[in-house]
């Protein structure tokens, strides 16, 4: 796994997960990457990649609209300026 | 295993 560190350049995130526990894809996994958001400039996630952590919160277990609110609540909050993503490019079974 | 897994529903896709 991989700890990609995605500063926030851009008002948007940018990515498109799909995925979540009770899913036949466990853990989220990134399908898109909008061109001009965060993820895009940031240059490291890449679609495919499957999403373990983030800020070191795990994602095993989180159904997938819990786990699009942590996302997205780990970059719309102003503690941080950037969000830490854990990633593999396995596709983890769980 | 892998039938277990194709026997869930697909998951839905969120833009962040």
């Amino acid at each position: 796994s991989t700890l990609v560190r995605v500063a926030k350049t851009a008002s948007t995130l940018g990515i498109a997960i799909e995925g979540g526990a009770n899913t036949r894809q466990p853990l989220p996994r990134i399908v898109t990457i909008q061109r001009g958001g965060s993820a895009h400039n940031c240059g490291k996630l890449k679609v495919g990649q499957v999403i373990l952590e983030i800020n070191g919160i795990s994602m095993r277990g989180r159904e997938h609209r819990d786990a699009a609110r942590l996302i997205a609540e780990a970059f719309k909050t102003k503690e941080r300026d950037y969000v830490d993503f854990l990633v593999t490019e396995l596709n983890v079974s769980l | 295993v892998r039938e277990k897994r194709l026997a869930l529903p697909p998951s839905e896709i969120t833009m962040l």
